[in-house]
């Protein structure tokens, strides 16, 4: 089983 | 004052509809270098990036930056009036709450104005670093859109891997299983079949198909569309908008643990 992660994690937030 | 005159208004009528399943409310950005959106589903598991070039515009006037949030299904219900032949002007007063769509016909015999209500959106601007990517699929848009739509009615999610031998998409679900290689092909007549595989490294990622599905919607847009895939990060899916810019989405992949 995989689980979906979100892009919080690998874009900053500016 | 902003005042942005396309002549192929159809265009704007594609990117609505493109992006108008994934996303709900957004702001549209306006400066002296385009007209722009960024947003993400609720999930913060995709994200669409449009850029419409101020030089693809016949007409842009834009005095000072703006940004106005719109509910993306009621523009489309507007933008849905205009014809696929009309040049549409997008207008708005400084500090206006709300825009004015303007369709004129090509021989300039209808003319029509709607205006839409903006609406204020709290929305979170993320900073996409320039990666360097492992490999760079570009196919057929139409290629893509049946590969994606067929291996949606066998499973949830697509294996994209690429290795010298091609770009692989894979699925699996209850009834049972299915592989789609597409080789590079680059000695089609037409440029827009080709298949093209820059690959650095070899490179496996796995995919929401849901997602993917609702990016295919952009494939009117363009006859080309290019996948990026690195390790661990989200896949770039990039339909060109003629002379003007694209259409980017971003889709978080789906990690073992």
């Amino acid at each position: 089983t995989s689980t979906q992660k979100t892009l919080d994690i690998f874009f900053r937030s500016s | 004052m902003l005042e942005l005159r396309l002549v192929q208004g159809s265009l704007l009528k594609k990117v609505l509809e493109a992006i108008r399943e994934l996303v709900t409310d957004a702001n549209f950005d306006c400066s002296g270098t385009g007209f722009s959106l960024q947003a993400m589903d609720s999930s913060h598991v995709a994200l669409v990036a449009l850029l419409l070039r101020a030089e693809g515009f016949e007409h842009y006037r834009c005095d000072r930056n703006l940004s106005m949030g719109m509910n993306l299904n009621n523009m489309a219900k507007m933008l849905r009036c205009a014809g696929n032949d009309d040049i549409i002007t997008i207008k708005a007063d400084d500090g206006s709450d709300t825009v004015t769509f303007m369709f004129e016909s090509p021989k300039q015999d209808k003319i029509a104005d709607f205006e839409m209500k903006l609406m204020d959106i709290d929305s979170e601007h993320l900073g996409i670093p320039d990666s360097e990517y492992q490999a760079i699929v570009r196919m057929p848009s139409a290629e893509f859109m049946r590969i994606c739509k067929d291996l949606s009615s066998i499973g949830d999610t697509v294996i994209i891997s690429v290795t010298k031998e091609g770009v692989k998409f894979s699925t699996s679900g209850e009834i049972g299983s299915a592989n789609i290689v597409c080789r590079q092909n680059q000695t089609v007549d037409k440029p827009e079949e080709a298949t093209v595989i820059e690959m650095q490294e070899p490179v496996s990622l796995t995919f929401a198909l849901r997602y993917m599905n609702s990016f295919t919607k952009a494939s009117s847009l363009s006859d080309q569309v290019t996948i990026s895939l690195s390790s661990e990060l989200p896949v770039v899916v990039e339909y060109k908008i003629a002379e003007m810019g694209y259409i980017r989405f971003y889709l978080a992949p789906k990690i073992e643990e």
